[in-house]
């Protein structure tokens, strides 16, 4: 999930 | 997830609370700035667009949905709630906002982390959530009586975007790969925002006095 690490921060 | 991140939720979800308890129960929205709210729910509505493409964690999902939810109720109330409009100080709440929409959109446009339409909407919001507080501080500024919730309510966002940064450091040197420059610029760049309003509320608390901004 390197693509969307980050985006599991809200 | 790291304390960070979870104690930035948190006071992320207690200033939502803080203003929900104001408008709830004290009937009242004075010194609450309707344009900053209304960009929130409009930063919220375009970042969480992923709800429908993406499930991260049943912690994740309902946190978006109390942000989503919270927000649009927040900006209904103060727009159409017939004894909460009237405390709305419409008259002092004149940052004209839509101006701050159009550059972020270009922006999102030309920086992004890929060129698709959830992608550039993700970026919008980020951009967007950096300056949504600008109405909220001219108002603080013009209101001369900060009344407690009001001020309890900008320290706890402030606080959840300080949170926010340390969460970014600490998984910069526990995750690899882990590099995020939108967001980790926009996200400093809004809590730098917050820093004469901290200054201001840590005098006014040290020397136990009524918060006031210089005008």
């Amino acid at each position: 999930t390197k693509d969307s690490a980050g985006k599991d921060e809200l | 997830m790291n304390i960070f991140r979870l104690a930035g939720d948190m006071t992320h979800l207690f200033s939502v609370l803080v203003l929900l308890l104001k408008i709830h129960t004290i009937k009242s929205c004075a010194g609450i700035s309707l344009k900053t709210q209304e960009l929130y729910a409009i930063v919220f509505t375009t970042r969480y667009l992923d709800l429908f493409t993406t499930y991260i964690s049943l912690y994740n999902t309902i946190m978006k949905l109390i942000f989503l939810g919270s927000s649009i109720s927040i900006v209904w109330y103060m727009r159409h709630h017939k004894v909460v409009r009237r405390s709305y100080d419409k008259d002092q709440d004149t940052f004209r906002h839509y101006l701050l929409m159009l550059p972020c959109l270009l922006l999102a446009l030309l920086i992004n982390e890929k060129f698709t339409f959830l992608e550039v909407m993700w970026a919008f919001s980020l951009y967007l959530e950096a300056v949504a507080i600008l109405p909220q501080l001219v108002l603080l500024q013009r209101t001369r009586n900060i009344d407690n919730l009001t001020g309890q309510y900008v320290l706890l966002l402030g606080a959840y975007r300080a949170l926010y940064v340390l969460n970014w450091i600490y998984r910069y040197f526990t995750e690899e790969n882990y590099v995020h420059w939108i967001t980790w610029v926009s996200g400093i760049v809004q809590t730098l925002l917050y820093a004469d309003f901290f200054y201001y509320y840590f005098q006014s608390w040290k020397n136990n006095v009524k918060l006031q901004l210089p005008a």
